[in-house]
């Protein structure tokens, strides 16, 4: 376990007092190389464990507590400071019904997510509706229809529509109608280098202008996450991140990553491939599993 | 980026944090600057291009087999071919199926595609899409069916209807629940028995925007399979896949090809030079 390592590590250190420069060092190399291992952005390790060593220089070597489980302690609580933190739930518009915008990568688990939200929100009384705007992907529309049989929540659909910002407007005339209190918008992947695609997604926040446009993001993913979430927020304005497949062993430092890089919420995490795995994002959790 | 002039305090810190952020991850990126550093003080590397060379050089090595190890293995005897292909949820295992059916149609082969993915919604029906694209048979079952029994019915309707090469999708799973791996042996042992030498490749698709944990899938999948190749799907993306250079050090398997892109045709063989090449850039 990382203290345990960490004061391995730092045994060679046996000075009473602070914990000094040489010390914290040793140990930040030690964590740079968890952090990195653990999917967190190289430029961010560097930021990070900056603001780590200046808090922990000062800081007195407490008698009870070996100096690997002090400076882990100061990470972990930077960490989850840095990750958010105070709980962040979903946003409500003030006037007609509230709309969720799902973008992210291929396969990130936006269309799943999709279902999950429909799954806790009709369960707390906000009536939502499903609608279908990936007109691109095989099955798309079908796998949507069958999670909303699933969880029996109506989701909207057109297969012969392509224009993917009327696909929407249409949606909200219906959520109107229909007195639903949620529309949640699933999108088809793309990636956020593809200007027409962004674009697409550009036009449909314009169209109709969502409470909250969130970034569904894979787990598992590598370096990539700071440019890829840069690219979504630079162009839609995020309004919070879905980490998901945090059921696997995947690390997450994309959870750092992506709140680091673009300071957005995240609100929830995927726990799993039925209606009911959703969970809302826990920082302490979170900073344990980066730094395991 | 190595600007490509002279080197200079912070080029070998450049390098290192040009390989980390390709995902090269911590243990291969230490030992190509260690090597760098070490032509440096050789004088054997005098600018940042000779830096990247040095690194291309270290980078083929590790991934240039023999060649012959993108290529995919056929029935020997009666057949069919049986190609598996496995991987966590999401990476593009159905679309390549697709793009490889397609491309085996266009070399002659008569092509088979069994729906193994009786799990998540849509699933079959995505496939069956994908089959009319590339024009092969298709077999699927109903939803909540045994995957291995639509594999074994599989390879009898490719032996009734004069299919060589039958390609069978599986549900996406991670590769930490237990259960959804056995069921994964089962299809595997089934397949085995059924076709003398099945399955001939089995294909574990990882995205290429994944980062770590990529080795942890490869370790897992292939202990419970013998996975033959690995496809880097989505190298369309801007990640660089740089984990297949610890991939093949640590497990051996051949990258056999690359997915670049969501249309029928973007799937080639893997190419170790240009692959090379193209994640330092
Ligand atoms: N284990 C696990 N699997 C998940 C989770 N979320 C999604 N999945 C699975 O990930 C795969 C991809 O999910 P989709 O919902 O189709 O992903 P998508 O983003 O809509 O994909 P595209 O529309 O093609 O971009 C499916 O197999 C899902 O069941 C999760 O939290 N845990
Ligand atoms: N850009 C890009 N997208 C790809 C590539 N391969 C697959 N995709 C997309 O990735 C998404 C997931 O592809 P699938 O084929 O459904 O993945 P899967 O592994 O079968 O997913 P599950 O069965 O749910 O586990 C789809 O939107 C595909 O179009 C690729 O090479 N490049
Ligand atoms: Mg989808
Ligand atoms: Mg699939």
């Amino acid at each position: 376990e990382l203290s345990e390592k960490l004061d391995g590590v730092l045994s060679r250190f046996r000075q009473r007092g602070l914990l000094t420069e040489p010390m914290i060092r040793e140990g930040l190399r030690e964590i740079r190389r968890v952090l990195l291992e653990a999917d967190v952005h190289y430029q961010l390790t560097r930021h990070f464990l900056a603001k780590v060593e200046q808090r922990a220089l000062g800081e007195k070597v407490l008698k009870s507590v070996a100096p690997g489980q002090q400076i882990v302690k100061i990470v972990h609580d930077e960490l989850v400071s840095l990750l958010g933190e105070k709980r962040e739930g979903l946003k409500t518009a003030p006037v007609g019904p509230t709309v969720i915008l799902l973008a992210g990568l291929q396969g990130s688990g936006k269309t799943t997510t999709a279902a999950k939200l429909a799954k806790r929100l009709a369960r707390e009384g906000k009536s939502p509706l499903l609608a279908a705007l990936d007109v691109y992907r095989p099955a798309a529309i079908d796998q949507l229809e069958a999670l909303g049989r699933q969880i029996n929540v109506p989701v909207v659909a057109d297969r012969e529509e392509r224009d993917v910002a009327k696909l929407a407007v249409r949606a909200l005339e219906q959520a109107k109608a229909g007195r639903h209190r949620t529309l949640i918008l699933d999108t088809a992947g793309r990636l956020q280098i593809d200007e027409e695609l962004m674009d697409e997604l550009r036009r449909v926040k314009a169209a109709v202008q969502p409470t909250e446009v969130l970034l569904v993001v894979d787990a598992m993913i590598g370096q990539e996450a700071v440019r890829i979430a840069e690219g979504f927020h630079q162009a839609l304005g995020l309004t919070g991140v879905i980490l998901t497949k945090m059921d696997g062993d995947a690390r997450g430092g994309a959870a750092l990553s992506v709140r680091g890089a673009t300071g957005v919420p995240i609100k929830f995490i995927g726990i799993g491939e039925r209606p009911d795995g959703l969970d809302v994002f826990d920082p302490y959790r979170m900073a344990d599993r980066i730094l395991q | 980026v190595l600007i490509r002039g002279g080197v200079d305090e912070g080029s070998l810190e450049r390098l290192e944090e040009l390989l980390l952020a390709s995902d090269f991850g911590v243990p291969v990126t230490m030992r190509l600057v260690d090597r760098v550093e070490d032509l440096s003080r050789q004088g054997k590397a005098r600018t940042e291009q000779d830096f990247l060379d040095a690194v291309e050089r270290e980078l083929l090595a590790v991934l240039r087999g023999d060649g012959k190890e993108t290529s995919l293995r056929f029935a020997a005897g009666e057949g069919p071919t049986v190609f598996l292909v496995v991987g966590v949820n999401g990476v593009g295992k159905t679309t390549t199926i697709g793009k490889l059916a397609h491309w085996l149609k266009h070399q002659g082969h008569r092509v088979l595609l069994a729906a193994g993915d009786t799990f998540r919604a849509g699933a079959i029906d995505q496939l069956r899409v994908w089959a009319e694209r590339a024009g092969a048979e298709f077999v699927g079952a109903q939803p909540g069916a045994d995957p291995a029994a639509v594999a074994f019915d599989a390879i009898d309707a490719a032996r009734a209807r004069g299919a060589d090469v039958v390609i069978i999708d599986t549900a996406g799973r991670l590769h930490t629940q237990g259960d959804l791996m056995a069921e994964l042996a089962k299809v595997h042992r089934v397949v085995a028995k059924k076709v003398e030498g099945a399955p001939h490749e089995t294909l574990l698709v990882l995205d290429a925007t994944t980062g770590q944990n990529a080795v942890s899938q490869v370790r897992i999948f292939s202990e419970m399979l013998q996975v033959t190749g690995l496809v880097l799907s989505k190298l369309d993306s801007t990640a660089k896949g740089g984990i297949v250079v610890a991939l093949k050090e640590q497990f051996g398997i051949p990258v056999k090809l690359v997915g670049t892109g969501e249309g029928i045709e973007e799937l080639a063989p893997f190419d170790a030079e240009q692959f090379a090449k193209e994640v330092l850039t």
